[in-house]
């Protein structure tokens, strides 16, 4: 079954101090898609990938979605639920989510909407088939 | 005299989900 709906973490929260993987401390609003790139190319252990969404339907929780994405090169599929303000990061977008007056107003983070067909950032462990 | 305040630093590895097949279904 999804995961259960993810309580929100504070380093959403505008402001917030974001170590890159070089050591480059970068607010969590000025972060851009190169640099998780460039994270993650330096990482040993993490690969990044271009999740997909495909649906986005209402969660079983109160104020949940259900957010089936296509992850990778093989299309894995992966179905998750978060609150409705959960940011996402979306290549060559920043950060989106399906109620982005939501997570404005919770984390004062500008957000787009997140939509169908929009391209998330997401992490696998290298080595992972 | 400004007590020193710890600020919190966060890795970029959180910010973004893990995507693992295995949550399917």
């Amino acid at each position: 079954s999804p995961s259960s709906p993810v309580v929100l973490p504070p380093f959403f929260m505008r402001g917030s101090i974001i170590q890159l993987a070089d050591g480059e401390l970068k607010r969590v609003e000025d972060l851009k898609t190169e640099d998780f790139i460039q994270s993650a190319e330096i990482s040993s252990e993490l690969k990044i990938d271009s999740s997909t969404v495909e649906r986005i339907d209402s969660g079983q929780s109160p104020n949940a979605v259900l957010i089936q994405f296509s992850v990778g090169e093989l299309k894995a599929q992966v179905c998750v639920e978060v609150l409705v303000e959960y940011p996402f990061f979306v290549f060559g977008q920043g950060w989106s989510s399906c109620c982005p007056d939501r997570t404005t107003q919770l984390f004062e983070l500008s957000c787009a909407k997140l939509c169908v067909g929009d391209v998330c950032v997401s992490l696998t462990l290298r080595g992972l088939r | 005299n400004v007590e020193p305040r710890s600020v919190p630093v966060f890795p970029w590895h959180s910010l973004v989900p893990f995507l693992e097949p295995s949550q399917s279904g």
